[in-house]
């Protein structure tokens, strides 16, 4: 059976949205534009970058709009004292990059 | 083993 994406849609459009306000160009955000978002969480660095490593799933420097899912939603999860796991969880890879 | 980072594409590195 089809893995259900971790990220629930209401959740993604609220990332959408982030997403959209941050002028993505051709889709994909860059990092000097994520990383102040990023930063906003007040999460130390070193999570923010292993944040960044398992989000840039295609590891180009920037995020797609599913990639940028992926972050806020560590990014969350962190919050909420999760820790940021060491690799992907197949539930948290979008449908589009599987 | 987690990958450490290339700070190249990953800009909190």
């Amino acid at each position: 059976a089809e893995l259900a994406w971790a990220v629930k849609s209401e959740d993604k459009a609220k990332y959408d949205a982030i997403f959209d306000s941050l002028s993505p160009v051709d889709g994909f955000l860059s990092g000097d534009k994520v990383k102040p978002v990023l930063l906003n969480s007040k999460l130390p660095v070193e999570i923010l970058g292993r944040v960044w490593e398992l989000s840039d799933i295609d590891h180009d420097g920037k995020l797609d709009r599913d990639e940028f899912a992926v972050a806020m939603f560590l990014v969350y999860c962190a919050l909420e004292k999760e820790p940021v796991p060491m690799s992907l969880p197949p539930a948290l890879v979008p449908p589009s990059k599987r | 083993q987690f990958p450490t980072g290339s700070s190249s594409t990953n800009p909190f590195l």
